[in-house]
Order: C-alpha cells, then structure tokens, then sequence
C-alpha cells in the first residue's frame, strides 16, 4: 500500500448496477431460465459472479491494480486488491 | 483496494494512482459478454476530494476531466454534484439515472474466449420494484491520532541470524483485524473476513456476511471494507457497508449509530465525512417518508459525543435514493 512519498488514501468508488436487485433478474424464474439461458447451461445463474477470476484479473491491469485474494460470501464475491 | 461481484452489480473500489475508470469500458463489455446485459441500470462514482490531485494520472487528473469521462459513457443520462465544503472534505458524485445505456467506444474488442457468451439474448430494460431496499454507508477518516495510526505500522523483524520470518500479509491483517476489534464489528459467525497487513504500512480487509439472522428478521448479504493509509502528513482510513442495519443493535449486529462509533473509535481521526446512501420506495410508496426521516436523523449532531462538531449536514434526493452526507471534526 505504500508508494515513495505521499499515498492517495482517499478512494475512487465506482459502481456500476446491471439490474435492481439480483432477485429481479428475470434469470432467476424459471420462465426467465428458459428465455434467456441456453438449454446446455443450466447451471444456478450467477450473474457477474459466474466470471472467471482472470477475466476480472484482465480489467484489473487496466486499473493498474492485482488480486491479493478472494472470499466469496452469500450474496456477493470480495477481491482484495494491492496498491 | 477492493472489487466486489454479485450476480447484478460490480463495485470497485482503488486508492493511490489506480486508474478506476479505464476499467469501465471492460465491465461493460465483460457484463455483456458474460450475461447479456446491455444496458446499464443504475451507475454511481464518487470519490472524496484528493490529498495530492496533481499525482492522479489519466481522467483523475480533475474531476471535470472524470466527469467528460463518464458522460462519454452514459451521454445524457448523467449528472455529477459536488456536496459538501469546497475548501475542505467535499465529496463528489456522479450517478446516471435508470436504464442508462451505455455507448462503448467504436474500436471496444472483446477477447476470443468471451465468444461462447455472445449468443445470449438481452435481458430487458427493468423497473425497481417496490420492495427493493438498499443501503450503503461510507465513513471516510483523515487526520488519524498517533494511538489509530500505530496498529498499522508493520513490525520491524528480530535482528540477528536467528531471526524469525516475518508474518505474511495476511497474517498480519488477521492479527491487526482481531486486536482492533475489526473482525467482531458484526457477528463473527457469520461474518467472513479477508485482511491484509502491507510492508512498511497499511491495512485493507473486505467482509462478506452470510445467512442473516433469522431471530431478528435481518436479512443477510452484503459486505463491508475498509482501507488505511497510517502515515503522519496524509493518514487516512475509510469504512464502507451495505449490510443491513437492526434499528437497535442486537447480538449480531450493531445499530448505525452504535456501528460509526465503534469505527471511529477504532481509527481515531480528527475529520471525518460520513455519507448514507438510501434507496427509497416509490414517490407515495409505503415507507418513503420514513426511509427519508430515519436516513436524516441518523447523522444528528449528537452521533459522536461532545467530543466531536458536526459542521455540516446536507441531504440530497434523487430519483430513487436519498443521500445525507455529514462532516464532523474533533473539537480543539
């Protein structure tokens, strides 16, 4: 976290929302399944979660920031990052 | 820094002289590729104002430049404010309005392994249904006392050949995260905690929170973080949370007020802003006054004892959320 002289504490946020609430993606019925998912995909939807790791890893460089580790919670993945 | 995912929604939050916007073409296109989203429902950045704006590279250089940025992203949809006092902790916010769509740039290329995914059909444009609630805190500290920057300072490793290795990152973070108190700031069980200690200095940790408490009809989900930069001349700490809060704090979890003095506590600054950020239920909808008045009331001047002024206390609506934002700073 530390960089030769003074370290931007304060933060950028950026939140970018794809739908209301992850229940209010029509993936989650299972009228919606049939609409919007390959019948060769029936796999729990996921959503963003479903991304791989290096594909997130790819944005990151952009960012200039690298994965430290991950925990994945109930509702929600969390990417500790350096710098 | 952080990046946290969920099925709907990417936050990504960096701090020193990351480039957090460049990243926001590739969401888009990655959000697409992967679950056809081809809209964006709701986009929100903010950022406190820079210790050192002139080290910030890229569309951070200024924040007219972040905002040029952004609209060239959302076109019309959206609108950029700057709350709080000009010449010290003001805080800035971008948002769009719902079901912005998003204008990618025309020379955006997706890697060859996104190409299984393309084929899925759009969701549609939605609608926030009524019962939707959300709602986010942000306590960002400056000006940390010698006893709250202290726990950040990686020890220096026994001299001598017979030295132990030092501790890893992790380590540390889970030591540091446990002597503060970080790691039962909610239910320890059902709280999981990932926290980092860097060399020389410096600590991050994310929170994921299960299942919920089903005695207090909680719900569970969400998150919460926090990010230090201990060193005297530009110490600095922020909290962020979305995990619901009880009214009055339980067993498992703490209410909003009990919950920002226990953070304070823990960092000790001098300054600090507070912002809250409440999704509401629709104009006339059952609860809109009271999510309003509970989101004000909240920050009162009393929150931090007589230890602390509150100078300012400003409250913004938008469509669909409620902001309050409150500065306060120690007194003498």
């Amino acid at each position: 976290l530390s960089s030769p002289g003074p370290f931007e504490g304060p933060e950028k946020l950026l939140e970018v929302w794809f739908a209301p609430s992850a229940s209010a993606l029509p993936e989650t019925s299972a009228a919606g399944a049939a609409r919007y998912r390959p019948a060769a995909v029936q796999r729990e939807w996921k959503g963003l979660r479903r991304v791989p790791r290096a594909v997130w890893e790819e944005m990151l460089d952009i960012v200039k920031c690298k994965v430290l580790s991950v925990v994945e919670g109930a509702e929600v993945d969390a990417y500790l990052l350096s710098e | 820094s952080s990046l946290f995912v969920a099925p709907h929604l990417l936050i990504l939050k960096t701090c020193g002289t990351t480039l957090n916007l460049l990243g926001l073409h590739r969401i888009i296109e990655i959000a697409r590729a992967y679950c056809g989203f081809t809209t964006v429902w709701r986009c929100f950045y903010s950022r406190k104002s820079f210790f050192f704006p002139e080290r910030q590279s890229g569309p951070h250089r200024d924040w007219r430049d972040e905002v040029t940025f952004l609209d060239s992203v959302f076109g019309a949809a959206g609108s950029a404010y700057t709350v709080g006092p000009m010449n010290r902790d003001h805080w800035l916010l971008y948002l769009t309005s719902p079901n912005a769509q998003p204008l990618l740039p025309s020379d955006a290329s997706l890697s060859s392994d996104f190409s299984l995914s393309l084929s899925l059909p759009s969701p549609p444009a939605l609608d926030r249904p009524s019962t939707y609630q959300d709602s986010t805190i942000e306590i960002l500290m400056s000006h940390l006392s010698p006893e709250g920057r202290a726990p950040f300072f990686a020890p220096s490793p026994a001299p001598g050949p017979e030295a132990s290795g030092t501790l890893s990152g992790h380590e540390l973070g889970a030591q540091i995260s446990h002597r503060l108190g970080i790691d039962t700031l909610f239910s320890r069980g059902e709280t999981t905690l990932d926290s980092f200690g860097f060399e020389p200095c410096g600590y991050s940790a994310n929170a994921v929170v299960g299942s919920g408490s089903p005695e207090t009809n909680i719900p569970g989900g969400g998150y919460f973080t926090i990010h230090v930069t201990p060193e005297d001349g530009w110490s600095y700490a922020s909290f962020e949370s979305n995990i619901p809060l009880p009214q009055t704090s339980t067993a498992d979890r703490p209410d909003i007020a009990t919950l920002i003095r226990k953070v304070v506590g823990i960092f000790q600054p001098s300054r600090l802003s507070i912002t809250l950020f409440v999704s509401t239920p629709p104009e006339g909808g059952i609860g809109e006054s009271e999510a309003e008045r509970r989101a004000w009331s909240a920050l009162g001047t009393d929150l931090l004892g007589r230890e602390f002024a509150r100078k300012d206390r400003i409250g913004y609506e938008f469509d669909g959320y409620d902001l309050v934002f409150a500065c306060f700073e120690k007194r003498g």
